[in-house]
């Protein structure tokens, strides 16, 4: 419950977090997607945590469903993965979301 | 030089190599990439194998400058990650290099 408090709270005070791994490619791909659109995301590098790690992981597939990183969040909404993420970029939806929530 | 050997049998050994990650997305995009191209790849998983993973990287990029995973040989020659070898398909080359060895 301490780790799930954790995460509940972290998505809410930031508006756009991303659980990620430091060395996976997809997860450079988001952090990449929000700097180009001028966003500072909250990243989380789950690979970096010790044995939190993957605890953060069974925590976040308890509260999203989903266990893969990268784990993305916009105003405290569960997004997705990557080509979640990507999708709604290519579909215009992204700025849209992000502004109207005064994020960039 | 043991380990080393193996890798450059494997290569000489099989049209096409792919020393992979299972959960790694780009090593399941360049895999997906040759089963649609009707290619059957010859695949080594390098987080099933237990402390020769992390060894067999180390020569990976003893012998073709590359650590990451996937990396890619096709007719015994490095052709590099997921970008390059998505990109060579893009450009319409991997489909005539591949032919040309006849692997497809
Ligand atoms: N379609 C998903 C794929 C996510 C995925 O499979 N992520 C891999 C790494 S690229 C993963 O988390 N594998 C299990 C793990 O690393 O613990 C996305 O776009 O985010
Ligand atoms: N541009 C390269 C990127 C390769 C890359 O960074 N791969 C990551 C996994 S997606 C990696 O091998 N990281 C270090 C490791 O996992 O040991 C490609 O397309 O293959
Ligand atoms: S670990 Fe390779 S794309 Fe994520």
């Amino acid at each position: 419950a301490r780790l799930e408090e954790a995460v509940k709270k972290t998505v809410a005070e930031n508006p756009v977090v991303i659980y990620s791994k430091t060395w996976c490619s997809y997860s450079m791909e988001v952090k990449a997607l929000f700097k180009r659109m001028g966003v500072d995301a909250h990243v989380i590098e789950l690979d970096q945590l010790g044995s939190q790690g993957p605890q953060l992981q069974k925590v976040l597939e308890r509260l999203t469903g989903q266990f893969t990183v990268p784990n993305v969040f916009i105003g405290g909404k569960h997004i997705g993965g990557c080509t979640d993420t990507v999708k709604l970029w290519h579909d215009g939806k992204l700025a849209p979301m992000l502004s109207e929530l005064n994020i960039s």
